[in-house]
């Protein structure tokens, strides 16, 4: 019987002269843990639904990657995270943007799916939602890492003129 | 950016992105991922897809689903399927990479990018991950 994941998480300019040995064995380590994850729920007949969410709960919860937990932070100092999933089986979808403090986006983008006639729902509203659900709100505090802040003051401080694919704003 | 396909006993596949956007970024600006099209799409009789990359570009180009479409419609398989998709949103501009999966348990990983934090496991159990290109 066929089944099976995939992951990925993120892609860009990623070179082995710039990572150390230590920080490459946490990414894989990471990798593999969320591979575990919904491997175990889809080995034990699980849904693909429930693998692909817990899969991306373990790399929302650590803070290597650019989700939940590792988010990178907006031009005002916060975190705004977006998430979405999607139903092969029923093409039902879910999708939340702009929330702040929503420890596993991934979770509420599902609820929005399944417990909403919508498919997304932003920001005040998305968590106004995922209070209504049930789910506990952290404080925005629980996004920070200092790397990814650092990465921000970086940005801001650089003189280096934009092209049009850094003008994402 | 973060996400995961996936393919069960059922036979029913599904796809999910998650992520914290880009750094600096401005006036409440959305990419690609929580749009259904663009950075994540899932459809059985196809194949489960999620994105990670520029984003405007990968709206621009629906990358997810025009993976779904050539297979659709065009008959091609998902590894190029995959790379013609993420091709599309190239040519506009956009770097990154994808991953998809299909009704058969095939897949592809493909990525413009020096590297892209990657990983799968099969019915073996036999788990692998990548980094580089």
């Amino acid at each position: 019987m066929k089944f099976g994941m995939v992951i990925h998480g993120g892609a860009g300019t990623i070179e082995r002269s710039t990572m150390t040995p230590e920080k490459e064995q946490a990414y894989r380590t990471a990798l593999e843990q969320s591979l575990k994850a919904g491997y175990a729920i889809l080995e034990r007949g699980g849904s693909s639904l429930d693998a692909v969410e817990a899969a991306i709960h373990v790399l929302e919860d650590n803070p290597l990657f650019n989700a939940g937990k590792g988010a990178v932070f907006t031009h005002e100092g916060t975190n705004e995270l977006d998430s979405s999933i999607m139903d092969g089986k029923t093409l039902a979808a879910g999708a939340v943007a702009g929330v702040k403090h929503i420890r596993n986006p991934i979770s509420v983008a599902r609820m929005v799916m399944e417990k909403s006639p919508h498919v997304m729902l932003t920001g005040e509203g998305a968590e106004a939602f995922a209070k209504e659900m049930g789910v506990t709100l952290v404080d925005a505090k629980y996004f920070y890492t200092e790397e990814r802040w650092q990465e921000l003051q970086k940005e801001k401080k650089s003189t280096a003129p934009k092209s049009d694919q850094d003008r994402h704003g | 950016t973060v996400g995961a396909v996936a393919l069960d006993k059922a036979g029913n596949l599904a796809a999910g992105t998650s992520t914290g956007g880009t750094t600096n970024k401005q006036f409440g600006r959305v990419g690609d991922s929580p749009i259904i099209g663009a950075g994540t799409y899932a459809n059985n009789e196809t194949c489960a897809v999620s994105c990670t990359g520029d984003g405007e570009y990968f709206i621009r180009a629906a990358v997810a689903h025009t993976v779904s479409d050539l297979m659709q419609y065009k008959g091609m398989p998902v590894p190029e399927a995959a790379e013609t998709a993420l091709e599309n949103a190239r040519k506009l501009g956009g770097t990154g990479g994808l991953i998809a999966l299909d009704k058969d348990g095939n897949f592809a990983m493909p990525f413009n990018t020096s590297g892209m934090y990657r990983g799968k496991v099969g019915a073996d159990g036999k788990a692998s991950v990548e980094i580089y290109r």
